[in-house]
């Protein structure tokens, strides 16, 4: 199934 | 001091009406460049941006860089009081803690002020990277609200491909599949009803519905929405406002595991 990603993974916190 | 004055206050009534579906409390910051926020929904799978530039306001002061926490769904109520001609003033006082929002009728002859507490948000800024996009698809920000709308009676998820024919949105539930193409068609009178696709390569991607419909809150904004895709990165949906800025919504993709 697909899986829902975060957004951190993709954006870091600065 | 702050005080932001906005000619056209409807601008900002939309802008709430706009994210505060998505996002319940959030940090304005306001400097020179501008005023913008910049916060995820709970499930931190969507990420909401607005910048508002100060050149876009009749009088933007802004003594110094402040971020005033705010509880949209309150900032949303407080708005609705103003009239869709009023020109609204955002006002505060250093080191007050509260944000003061003025309503001023077209011809000067009623006067409203509305006071809120600010309050304290542990903001957490992300990193949002320039990318280059695989592609990137303009259309008609009611056309993208009415597929959207659409396909999430038939499924929960969707699948935005975009190849040479043009865009194509899929999805499939209980009750059976959809599939709706848009192709590029510039050949119209008016170019807000243009659909336009850039396309570097081929890009197939899965998204969630229900975010997307929540985005398509800003339709009001804007004649026109683009939507960004990279298959390796969440998908920009972006609504211009009208020379202030934009409110750009992004969303992380749904991955086959």
């Amino acid at each position: 199934a697909c899986k829902q990603q975060k957004l951190s993974t993709y954006f870091h916190h600065q | 001091m702050l005080e932001l004055r906005l000619v056209q206050g409807s601008l900002l009534k939309k802008v709430l009406e706009a994210i505060k579906e998505l996002v319940t409390d959030a940090n304005f910051d306001c400097s020179a460049t501008g005023f913008s926020l910049q916060a995820m929904d709970s499930s931190h799978v969507a990420l909401v941006a607005l910048l508002l530039r100060s050149e876009g306001f009749e009088h933007y002061r802004c003594d110094r860089n402040l971020s005033m926490g705010m509880n949209l769904g309150n900032v949303s109520k407080m708005l609705r009081c103003a009239g869709s001609d009023d020109i609204i003033t955002i006002k505060a006082d250093d080191g007050s803690d509260t944000v003061t929002f003025m309503f001023e009728s077209p011809n000067q002859d009623k006067i409203a002020d509305f006071e809120m507490k600010l309050m304290d948000i542990d903001s957490e800024h992300l990193g949002i990277p320039d990318a280059e996009y695989q592609a990137i698809v303009r259309m008609p920000s009611g056309e993208f609200a009415r597929i959207c709308k659409d396909l999430s009676s038939i499924g929960d998820t969707v699948i935005i491909s975009v190849t040479k024919e043009g865009v194509k949105f899929s999805t499939a539930g209980d009750i059976g599949t959809a599939n709706i193409v848009c192709r590029q068609n510039k050949t119209v009178d008016k170019p807000e009803e243009a659909t336009v696709i850039e396309m570097q390569e081929p890009v197939s991607l899965t998204f969630a519905l229900r975010y997307l419909n929540s985005f398509t809150k800003a339709t009001p904004l804007s004649e026109t929405v683009s939507i960004s895709l990279s298959s390796d990165l969440p998908v920009v949906v972006e609504y211009k406002i009208a020379d202030m800025g934009y409110v750009r919504y992004y969303l992380a993709p749904k991955i086959e595991e």
